[in-house]
C-alpha cells in the first residue's frame, strides 16, 4: 500500500495516455490498410465519453477571451507584422480586400471583419442558388430519413438541428419532420455545408431571393468545426452555438444556419439588432425564437440573392 | 465557422459541386 501511495500520478497518466494513443493509432492504421484494399471503412466517431470530455473544455470562455484580446487596438508599428503573420499563416488574399492597407485595421477583430472589393465576387445571375460565403464544401446532397450528413458518413438529426417545427402552422398531418418542411408535391429536401477557414472572408450573403420569416438562436458549445472534427464528433452542429434563419423561396422552404466555432464565437445578422450570441449565461438545450413577420409586415425580411446578410466575429 | 443551407427544391435539382472543393461567395451551387 505504501508503495502504491508513493507512486507518482504523472508516470501513470503518461503510461495510460500513451497506451490509449497507441491503441487509437493502431486502429487508424488498420482502417487505412482496409481502405487501401478498397474496403469502405465507416469514419471513427468519438464515443460518448470523448464527446463529454471535449464539451467540458470551456470553449465559450476561451472564445470570449480571444474576442476581448482581438478588440485591443494595436499600435500602428505592430499592425503590419501581426497581420502579415496572420495573412501568411492562413493564406489570406489581401488583393481582394476593399482596404489593402494593413495600417487601416486597428485590431485583429476589425481585420477579421474586412470587406471585399465589390468586383472581387461577381454574383452568378444564371443560377437560382449561390454560395453564401467563401469556404470549402464539406458536404451536400439530398436529405434522407431526417438525417443530414455533416461529412460523408457522419450525420446529425434534422429536427435536433432546426428545433421543433413551430415557426409556422402546419396544416396536414405529416409522417415525418422532413415531410413537414417540404411544402410542395414532387419536391425534395437538399442541404449544403460550407466550412469557412480562419483565413476566409467571414461575411455571408443571401444565397437566393427569399423571404426570411423566423430566427431561432441556439446558444451552445463552441467546439471547432474544422473538417477533421466534423468527421470525429457526430451531431457536432447540434452541439454548437448557431442561428437558424428560415423562410420561403420560390420553391418553398428555405433556411440558412450560421454555426459558430471556438475562435469565431459571435454571429451577427445585419437586420436583426436584437440577436446576441456567445453570452456567458445560457440554459443548456435552450433556444430563443424571433419572428420577422408581424401585423404590419406580413412578408418577413425580403433578401435578394447576393445581398449582405451577416458576419462571423472573433470571440 | 460553418454555414448550413437546408432547402426544398424540385426533385431534379442537381448540385454542381465536389465535396472538399473551395468555393467563393456568388458562385453557383446547383441547377434545376
Amino acid at each position: 500500500k505504501y508503495k502504491m501511495a508513493r507512486m507518482r500520478p504523472l508516470p501513470i497518466l503518461i503510461a495510460t495516455g500513451s497506451g490509449y494513443l497507441g491503441y487509437d493509432q493502431y486502429g487508424r492504421y488498420k482502417d487505412r490498410e482496409l481502405q487501401k484494399l478498397g474496403i469502405e471503412v465507416p469514419p471513427r466517431v468519438a464515443n460518448e465519453l470523448q464527446v463529454t470530455i471535449y464539451k467540458s473544455i470551456p470553449t465559450r470562455l476561451l472564445s470570449r477571451a480571444w474576442g476581448r484580446l482581438n478588440q485591443v487596438d494595436l499600435p500602428t508599428w505592430l499592425r503590419k507584422p501581426i497581420y502579415s503573420l496572420y495573412i501568411w499563416t492562413f493564406g489570406v488574399n489581401m488583393k481582394e480586400a476593399a482596404v489593402e492597407d494593413l495600417q487601416h485595421y486597428r485590431n485583429l477583430g476589425e481585420f477579421f471583419r474586412r470587406k471585399l472589393k465589390p468586383q472581387a465576387r461577381p454574383v452568378c445571375d444564371s443560377h437560382c442558388v449561390i454560395s453564401p460565403a467563401d469556404g470549402k464544401i464539406l458536404h451536400f446532397g439530398r436529405v434522407k430519413n431526417c438525417e443530414v450528413e455533416q461529412v460523408k458518413g457522419v450525420t446529425y438529426s434534422l429536427e435536433t438541428f432546426l428545433g421543433p417545427y413551430t415557426w409556422t402552422e402546419s396544416l396536414d398531418d405529416p409522417s415525418s419532420f422532413q415531410d413537414l418542411l417540404v411544402t410542395k408535391e414532387g419536391n425534395e429536401l437538399f442541404h449544403c455545408v460550407v466550412y469557412l477557414a480562419p483565413g476566409d472572408y467571414h461575411c455571408f450573403h443571401s444565397p437566393t431571393d427569399w423571404r426570411v420569416a423566423h430566427r431561432r438562436h441556439f446558444p451552445g458549445s463552441l467546439m471547432s468545426v474544422n473538417p477533421g472534427v466534423a468527421r470525429w464528433i457526430k451531431e457536432l452542429f447540434c452541439h454548437n452555438e448557431r442561428v437558424v434563419l428560415s423562410g420561403e423561396w420560390t420553391h418553398g422552404f428555405f433556411s440558412l444556419t450560421a454555426v459558430g466555432a471556438t475562435n469565431v464565437g459571435s454571429i451577427r445578422i445585419y437586420f436583426d439588432k436584437e440577436l446576441r450570441t456567445n453570452n456567458p449565461r445560457y440554459n443548456k438545450g435552450s433556444y430563443n425564437d424571433l419572428s420577422y413577420v408581424s401585423n404590419n409586415n406580413r412578408e418577413g425580411v425580403t433578401m435578394r440573392k447576393g445581398e449582405h446578410l451577416g458576419e462571423f466575429n472573433l470571440g | 465557422s460553418t454555414i448550413v443551407l437546408l432547402f426544398e427544391a424540385p426533385r431534379d435539382f442537381k448540385f454542381s459541386l465536389t465535396a472538399g472543393q473551395k468555393i467563393h461567395f456568388g458562385e453557383p451551387l446547383g441547377t434545376m
